[in-house]
C-alpha cells in the first residue's frame, strides 16, 4: 500500500477531489499548510506598510491506496492540480506497512 | 400473466419501500428506535444520511443498475453490469458500502469483474441487490445460481454471500410462482442445514451488515409476519442496517404478497422517477427470463 | 523505528491520548485536518438555501515508535478512537529511517 | 529520496529556514501542529478560573531531499533548531519512492 502526499494550490481542491471520485477514490485527508518555495509570497497591507509574507497558503492532500492504483492516482491528481505556473506544487509516495480501519478493525487492503 | 408482472413489480417496488422506510434507522437499536419513534411505520426521512423521507440508498439504486444491465443487454452480460455500477459510483451516490466501493473500483481501474476471494467480504452487498436477478432467471435454478456468482463477485467474493444470494433468488421465484410460505421455509431451512450459522429459530436478534445477521432478520420477520406491512415494519424496526435489511424483506414480501398490498401511503413517498422506472424494469427483466422465453 | 499516524474524530483525543500515557507514550504531534470519506459533512445555511459542507473535522496524530511496541501502540489507539459509526477514521504505519531528538542530538531509538 | 519532517519551537522558523537557504534548500511545505510530550502545557485564563493547556504549539516542517543531502539537511536543521531546552522537537527521516513536480511533469531528483 502506498500513501501518496500532493501539496497543492488550495483552489484545485475541488478539481482534484472531482478526479480521484472520477476513479472511484472517496477517501482523503487534507490540511492546510504554508509552502516556501520558487513562487514567492505576496505582499500584504498592515497597518498602512507593506511587506511581503514569504509563504504561499497550500492545501496538503494525502491518500492511502494500494500498490496497483498508485500511477493513476498520482496521475488524476498531476493532471488536475496543473496550471503549468510556478508553485503548482508537489506529489509524493511512500510505502505504507499497513492500514486499519478503525470502525470494523479491517487491516490491510480491505481498509481501503 | 398479469399476475406475474404485478408481482415482479412488487418485488423491485418492495426493495425500494424497505431501503427508504429503513434507511433513517441505519444504525440505530432498536431501543433507540422505540424511544424515538414508537413502532416506526412511516417513511420519516432523516437519520445519518439525512434522508428526504421517501428517499432511497444504495440498496436501491444498485438494484436499478443491475436491472439496467441485464434489460440493456438483452441478456446476461457481466461487463455490462458493472459498468452500470461504475456510472453510478461516479455520480456520487448518497452512500456506497466500503467492499462494494473496492470492488467497482478494481473494475474501473484494473478491468477486473471478479474479487479475489476474501474472508471479510461476507457483507450483505451482493444480496441485497439480487432481486433483478431472481426475475431474469425465472425459471431455470441453473442460471440463478451460475448469475448470483458472477454478479456477486463482481464485489463480494464469499461462499456466505453466494450461498446466500442463490437461497433469496430461489425464495422470491417460488413466491412468484405461487408457493406456499411453509414451501419458502424448507427452503430457507436447506441453507440453515448446509450452513448452520444461517440458523434463526431462536433468532439472534442481530441485524448487522453481515450476510448471516442480515438473512436471519429476514427469515425471522418474514416467516412470523402475515403481511407485507408487518414484514417490512418489523424488520426496520429491529434497526442495524434496516436499509438492506428492510430492502431484502421488502423484495421477498412483494414476491410473496403481491402489489396489492403494499401500502400505498409508503408508495406515495418514493421518488416518481425511481417507481415508474421500477415498474417498467420489472417486466422486461421477467420477459427475458427462461420461464418466458420457453412458453 | 515506525511512525504510527491515526485520524481520528476530534473528540476522541483525550481518550486516545490517556491509553497511550497507560502504556508509556508521552510524545504525540497533533494537527487539525479535514477528512472526506464516507461519514457526511455538516449542513450549513447559505443565503437560505441548506446545503452540505462535505468535510468533516478530524484529528491527524502521528507517534514515532520503535519497532517492538507499533502493535500496542496500534491496538491502544484503535480501541480508544473507535466507536462502531461511519467515520471513526483510519491508523497507518511506516517506517522510519533516522530519528533525532534535536535538545540533545541523540539518534535512533534514544530519540524517542 | 528523503522526507525530512522536523517538529520545532515556532520562533525558530525563520533561523531554520536561514539555516536551509544556505545549503540551497528553498522547498519547504510547514504546517502549524500540537505538541505533546516532556514539556508541559501552559496555563490560561478562562473565565477566571486558571487551567493547564496540555500542548504545546509547534511548527511541523516537511522537506524532500535527494539522498546526497540528507545528513547536511537533519544537521542544519538541528542546529538553528536548538535551544537545549526541553521541547526543542524531533526531526525524523522516511523514505519517498517517487516525486512529481506538478508544474512540470518532472519525476525523481530532476523534481526537488
Ligand atoms: N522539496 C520540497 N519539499 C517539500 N515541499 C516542497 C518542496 N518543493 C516544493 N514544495 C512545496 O511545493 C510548493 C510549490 O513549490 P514551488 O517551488 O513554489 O513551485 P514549483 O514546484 O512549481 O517549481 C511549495 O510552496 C512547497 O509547499
Ligand atoms: N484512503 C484514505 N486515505 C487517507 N485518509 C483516509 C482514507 N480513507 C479515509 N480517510 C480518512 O478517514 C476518515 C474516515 O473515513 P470514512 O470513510 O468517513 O469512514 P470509515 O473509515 O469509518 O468507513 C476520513 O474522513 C478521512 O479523513
Ligand atoms: N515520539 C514522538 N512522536 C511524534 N512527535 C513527538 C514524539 N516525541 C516528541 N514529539 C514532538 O516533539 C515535541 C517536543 O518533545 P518533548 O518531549 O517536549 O521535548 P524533547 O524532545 O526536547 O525531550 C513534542 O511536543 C511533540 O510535538
Ligand atoms: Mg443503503
Ligand atoms: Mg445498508
Amino acid at each position: 500500500m502506498k500513501k501518496v502526499e500532493a501539496i497543492i494550490k488550495p483552489f484545485k481542491l475541488d478539481e482534484v477531489k472531482e478526479a480521484l471520485n472520477e476513479i472511484g477514490i472517496q477517501g482523503i485527508t487534507v490540511c492546510e499548510v504554508k509552502g516556501f518555495g520558487r513562487q514567492k509570497g505576496h505582499t500584504e497591507l498592515y497597518r498602512g506598510a507593506e511587506y511581503v509574507v514569504d509563504f504561499i497558503p497550500k492545501i496538503k492532500m494525502e491518500i492511502i491506496v494500494s500498490d496497483e492504483i498508485v500511477s493513476k492516482v498520482v496521475d488524476a491528481i498531476e493532471q488536475a492540480a496543473k496550471t503549468g505556473r510556478i508553485g503548482d506544487g508537489k506529489i509524493f509516495v511512500t510505502s505504507v506497512e499497513e492500514v486499519v480501519r478503525i470502525r470494523t478493525g479491517e487491516r490491510g487492503e480491505d481498509a481501503l | 400473466h398479469d399476475d406475474l408482472t404485478a408481482r415482479c413489480r412488487a418485488v423491485l417496488l418492495g426493495v425500494a419501500v424497505g431501503d427508504a422506510l429503513g434507511a433513517p434507522m441505519e444504525f440505530m437499536t432498536s431501543g433507540e428506535i422505540a424511544a424515538k419513534y414508537g413502532r416506526l411505520n412511516e417513511m420519516v426521512g432523516g437519520g445519518w444520511l439525512r434522508l428526504k423521507p421517501g428517499q432511497v440508498t444504495d440498496d436501491t439504486e444498485m438494484t436499478l443498475c443491475l436491472a439496467r444491465g441485464i434489460v440493456t443487454a438483452g441478456g446476461w452480460d457481466l461487463r455490462t453490469i458493472a459498468h452500470e455500477f461504475a456510472v453510478w459510483l461516479r455520480s456520487k451516490p448518497i452512500d456506497v458500502g466500503d467492499t462494494c466501493r473496492r470492488g467497482i473500483r478494481n473494475f474501473m481501474l484494473k478491468g477486473e469483474t471478479e474479487s479475489p476471494p476474501n474472508q471479510w467480504d461476507a457483507g450483505n452487498g451482493a444480496l441485497m441487490r439480487m432481486t433483478p436477478l431472481a426475475l431474469y432467471t425465472l425459471g431455470d435454478k441453473e442460471l440463478l445460481q451460475k448469475c448470483s456468482i458472477e454478479h456477486g463477485h463482481l464485489t463480494h467474493n464469499h461462499p456466505l454471500s453466494d450461498a446466500a444470494c442463490i437461497c433469496y433468488g430461489r425464495m422470491i421465484q417460488m413466491a412468484l410462482l405461487g408457493a406456499e410460505k411453509s414451501r419458502l421455509r424448507r427452503e430457507a431451512d436447506r441453507l440453515a442445514a448446509e450452513y448452520p450459522s444461517f440458523r434463526f429459530d431462536p433468532y439472534p436478534g442481530l441485524a448487522t451488515g453481515y450476510v448471516v445477521d442480515t438473512l436471519q432478520t429476514v427469515f425471522h420477520y418474514f416467516f412470523r409476519s402475515r403481511s407485507f406491512e408487518e414484514c417490512v415494519t418489523s424488520t426496520v424496526n429491529q434497526g442495524g442496517d434496516a436499509d438492506t435489511t428492510g430492502a431484502i424483506i421488502g423484495g421477498v414480501a412483494g414476491a410473496y404478497y403481491g402489489l396489492e398490498e403494499i401500502p400505498r401511503r409508503w408508495l406515495k413517498k418514493l421518488d416518481r422517477g425511481c417507481v415508474t422506472e421500477l415498474e417498467s424494469l420489472a417486466p422486461k427483466l421477467v420477459s427475458l427470463s427462461p420461464q418466458l422465453t420457453q412458453s
